[in-house]
């Protein structure tokens, strides 16, 4: 038996958002540690890894592992019926279920709404992450200038540079109507409302394409702080965690390489 | 040249 309740639908509403524009479907991994998730792009550009752990839900109860092979339009149709403060009851059963229900509550708990989605048996090829990445470079920043800095270079061009050095971050396009850069620097106060946190073991240089960048910045309603981290000739590694630890959504990006 | 996820990460 596998049942999983949230007390509010935005939490899975905002990390299906984060997701659905990059895979088209994928394994639902339920254990008794939580919810998790972890797909490909089909152009193998970008891996997508998700986690909702079991304190997320005000209800988790997961007798044996399962995984739900689900279609992420169809769930994403199911869930747009549940209202933002509904709670969301995820139900399956753990022996070879073929569909797995979902019960939307309002808050009064007097309107009640059942779906049911088939599920799918998908052949997904799983691939192991480093767990101890030693980053070079780790930048957070606030998820809302993420979205600025993406969504405005992206326009110009889908060939963007990350450069770290000491205590700056330079962000560069090239495109065909021209070029443009950015820079940020690490914020000074601890206090500051809006931090921008730089930390360089060893300064780098990657180019990535924008359009995945600009994709990512749908997960910005996740979470208020966004971290990225780069090795030179690595994936960079793209961080929105969820509120008091209850999960997050990370992106592997393959940078784009000399030929 | 855009690069593959796959020959970063070892399939399990």
């Amino acid at each position: 038996m596998f049942e999983a309740k949230l007390t509010e639908s935005t939490t899975i509403k905002r990390v299906l958002d984060a997701i659905k524009d990059l895979i088209q479907q994928a394994n639902f991994d339920c254990s008794a540690d939580g919810l998790s998730l972890q797909a490909m792009d089909t152009p193998h550009v970008c891996l997508t890894t998700m986690t909702l752990r079991s304190q997320a839900f005000e209800v988790y109860r997961c007798d044996r592992p399962l995984s739900m092979g689900i279609n992420l339009s169809s769930i994403s149709k199911i869930l747009k019926c549940a209202a933002s403060k509904d709670s969301v009851k995820i139900v399956a059963d753990d022996e070879g279920a073929d569909c797995a229900e979902f019960i939307f509550e309002n808050e009064s708990a007097d309107r009640i709404a059942h779906f049911e989605l088939k599920l799918m048996d998908i052949d997904s090829e799983h691939l192991s992450i480093p767990e101890d990445s030693d980053y070079q470079a780790i930048i957070s920043m606030p998820s809302a200038e993420y979205r600025r800095i993406f969504s405005d270079l992206s326009i110009i061009g889908d060939t963007i540079t990350i450069e770290i050095n000491k205590n700056t971050a330079c962000f560069s396009v090239e495109g065909d109507i021209g070029n443009g850069s950015l820079n940020l620097a690490q914020t000074d106060s601890a206090d500051e409302k809006n931090p921008v946190t730089i930390n360089v073991k060893e300064p780098v240089k990657m180019t990535f394409p924008g359009k995945y960048l600009n994709t990512f910045t749908k997960a910005v309603p996740i979470s208020e702080f966004v971290t990225l981290c780069l090795t030179d000739g690595n994936p960079l590694a793209i961080e929105f965690s969820l509120p008091d630890e209850a999960g997050f959504v990370r992106y592997f990006l393959a940078p784009k390489i000399d030929q | 040249m855009q690069s593959s996820i796959t020959s970063f990460f070892k399939k399990t």
